[in-house]
């Protein structure tokens, strides 16, 4: 093998006929600038940990993406994110979820990985620990993206009790049914 | 969902993911990706792994672990245990996809979607950029 870094931002009904050319180049680029931030980190000797957190940063900051900017909203409006982060060499692992205000959850999951005794934080207290360990705290507005409160007025239209997945339709239980990213 | 798995150059694995969850989600709802062994997994003596998908099925699959278990116990190259991972998921009706990188720098990007936004580098810096199946 050959291989030091693989990204993904997202699986679902990615159809190439539903793919403006524009659109597809931004999502490219952007998988790039990804690449390119998490291989400079092995370039420098950086840890792998460096290297999938430039790459998840660069992906949470970017609106085509269901993370950081850009998440989907929940039934109430909200963005709320969550994040894990895993250690191969020692087995050590952080995570968040369900943070409102953290600019980049990836952040704050490494800080619970090395900062704190703990594996998991959810809710206020991850936000309030994250804060304390310096992450980048920000207003929820921050997360707003119009697209994605789009999708949410729609999955409200189409029926307010169900969650709608990723970016799927017509799966084979059929419960989502979307045509759209969703996240 | 965004995800990440690395191998930096003193031979050690990463795996990192990101998500905004699900739109209309309600009763504060948590999928996979904050789950280690389901939705982000990594280990030296096997492979790293991060997943996007259906999270409750992620969840009941235990997805990461899968991966890495197949590989330590049965000896699957990444490959194999990546994608009979992913059948279990769709087999329960679920959706998604993964990626996995091993401690060999074998890399997998399995997915029963009909898309998935992924891409990879190799050590002397060629990019491979996919979207469709």
């Amino acid at each position: 093998g050959n291989y030091v870094l693989v990204i993904h931002g997202g699986a679902g009904t990615i159809l190439k006929k539903n793919m403006t050319p524009e659109k597809e180049t931004q999502y490219r680029a952007a998988l790039e600038q990804a690449l390119k931030a998490g291989y400079a980190k092995i370039q420098e000797g950086k840890s792998s940990l460096d290297a999938v957190q430039a790459a998840v940063n660069i992906l949470e900051d970017n609106p085509l993406f269901n993370a950081g900017k850009g998440a989907v909203f929940t039934h109430d409006g909200k963005n709320e994110m969550d994040a894990s982060i895993m250690n191969g060499k020692t087995l050590e692992a952080g995570a968040v979820a369900g943070v409102t205000t953290i600019k980049n959850p990836i952040n704050a999951a490494r800080a619970v990985m090395e900062k704190s005794e703990h594996v998991m934080m959810a809710g206020r207290g991850a936000e309030a620990f994250a804060k304390e360990a310096g992450c980048e705290i920000v207003d929820p507005s921050y997360f707003y993206t119009e697209d994605r409160w789009k999708g949410l007025q729609k999955a409200l239209k189409e029926d307010s009790m169900k969650a709608k997945l990723d970016h799927s339709f017509n799966n084979k239980l059929g419960i989502i049914n979307i045509d759209n990213k969703f996240g | 969902t965004v995800g990440a798995v690395a191998l930096d150059k003193s031979g050690n694995l990463a795996a990192a993911t990101s998500t905004g969850g699900m739109t209309n989600k309600k009763y504060g709802r948590i999928g996979d990706s904050p789950i280690i062994g389901a939705g982000t997994y990594a280990n030296n003596n096997t492979v790293a792994v991060s997943g996007t998908g259906w999270g409750e099925f992620f969840i009941r699959t235990v997805v990461g672990y899968d991966v890495s278990a197949l590989m330590e116990y049965k000896k699957d190259p990444v490959s194999k245990a990546a994608q009979t991972v992913i059948d279990k998921v769709g087999k329960l009706g679920g959706d998604g996809g993964l990626i996995a990188l091993d401690k060999d720098g074998n890399m997998a990007m399995p997915f029963n979607t009909e898309g998935m936004y992924r891409g990879a580098i190799t050590k002397d810096g060629k990019i491979e950029i996919y979207i469709y199946k």
